[in-house]
């Protein structure tokens, strides 16, 4: 509805009976005016003020997300109910854009077996959220825009259905060693689809937050309807970056991950509450 | 006269009553909005007014708020009145940019007031 803007700020009225204003109170006491911004920094679960910088992509889901958890006229719930997800417990959603492993430089993935390395880094979850759910978003374009018509019904009567891997990597391949791996979720899917497809990968993050150094990454393998790699399949799947895509384009697309955590909070006031109740 | 006289008393006494108010909180005024991204502000509220004797049951009043008020309305200086504060408090989503530039989306509790009563 219509919202009245009242600035935090006393009015000049009130200044001039003799209440002091923000800037009025950062002159006179940079003290104070830390503490009151540490303890706004830790009701809002941060250590310190984000400085962001101007670059930052905010990935569409998150908006989607935020849109539909605020909608207009309805009571925001404290907890994300999402279908499907073991979400209902989850008050926080981050999310994290797929980036180099710290061992490798860009561009080395090994993709002749048709198979694509993501890495996405987990450390910064507070160590007292607990994760409920994980789930890596790939993105399958319309293949359409990318070839010829009749490039694309020989592909499709070949390829009708194509079988989307998800892996974790135990242990990552040496010169004379296989990578060690695991599957994690697995989704046949055809051409025709377009839209995020998601992997559970909830295990394998709980793993890479307790241990950070055992976080090699997760493997994306496709084949084709007889099982095969699909080493010559112009696959629709969004896992790198196209030459001719620009960054801002590449950003909107790029593999994400998503985690679903509960901050404790809530459940922690309410056994304190419990806990006062039952003392007296 | 006397009439109308009553009930401007009245409508004076409604007003400066332990009521809710508007406050809307812009994060750009406190030099927040470079890292929320959503909302742009939201309306929080405020809680405000006095806490006469008798306590009336709209002011959400506990027991104890009731005995405060009653000692207070005896001796003023055995007890201060009992405080208008909210009762009864909702939830925000706030979607940010946390330290190390990961973008979060979070439910904070007890962000917007929703009814004010004498405690």
């Amino acid at each position: 509805g219509v919202t009245q803007h009242v600035p935090l700020t006393e009015d000049k009225k009130t200044q001039s009976k003799g209440t002091l204003s923000v800037s009025q109170l950062r002159a006179e006491n940079k003290e104070a005016v830390k503490a009151f911004e540490k303890s706004l920094m830790t009701m809002f679960g941060l250590n310190s003020r984000p400085r962001p910088s101007t670059e930052i992509h905010i990935p569409q889901y998150m908006l989607d997300l935020y849109r539909q958890h605020t909608k207009e006229g309805e009571d925001i719930d404290i907890n994300f109910n999402l279908k499907g997800k073991l979400t209902s417990t989850a008050n926080t959603a981050r999310s994290f854009q797929h980036q180099d492993p710290p061992d490798k430089g860009g561009g080395e993935y090994n993709t002749e077996d048709g198979s694509e390395l993501l890495y996405f880094n987990v450390t910064n979850i507070p160590e007292s959220e607990e994760i409920t759910a994980a789930e890596i978003r790939l993105l399958r374009e319309d293949i359409q825009n990318i070839e010829s018509e009749s490039q694309l019904s020989q592909r499709n009567k070949l390829f009708k259905k194509h079988r989307i891997d998800i892996y974790e990597i135990m242990q990552p391949a040496t010169k004379n060693t296989v990578a060690i791996t695991r599957l994690l979720d697995t989704r046949t899917v055809s051409f025709k689809d377009i839209s995020w497809e998601t992997f559970d990968v909830h295990p394998a993050v709980l793993k890479w937050r307790q241990s950070p150094s055992l976080n090699h990454g997760l493997q994306v393998r496709l084949s084709d309807h007889r099982g095969q790699p699909s080493t010559k399949i112009h696959t629709h799947l969004r896992l790198r970056r196209a030459v001719n895509t620009n960054e801002k384009s590449w950003n909107a697309k790029k593999p994400l991950l998503v985690t679903y955590s509960d901050d404790k909070k809530l459940y922690r006031e309410r056994t304190r509450r419990g806990t006062n109740q039952q003392k007296r | 006269n006397r009439r109308v006289h009553k009930r401007k008393q009245r409508k004076n006494k409604g007003s400066e009553e332990c009521r809710r108010h508007p406050l809307y909180v812009d994060f750009k005024d406190v030099g927040w909005n470079d890292w929320i991204v959503a909302p742009p502000g939201y309306q929080a509220y405020y809680c405000k007014g006095k806490c006469p004797f008798p306590l009336a049951d709209h002011l959400n009043s506990t027991n104890h708020a009731i005995v405060q008020t009653l000692v207070n309305s005896v001796d003023p200086s055995a007890v201060p009145q009992a405080c208008c504060v909210p009762t009864d408090l909702s939830a925000i989503s706030m979607l940010y940019i946390d330290e190390k530039e990961k973008v979060v989306l979070k439910n904070y509790q007890e962000m917007v007031v929703e009814g004010c009563g004498c405690r």
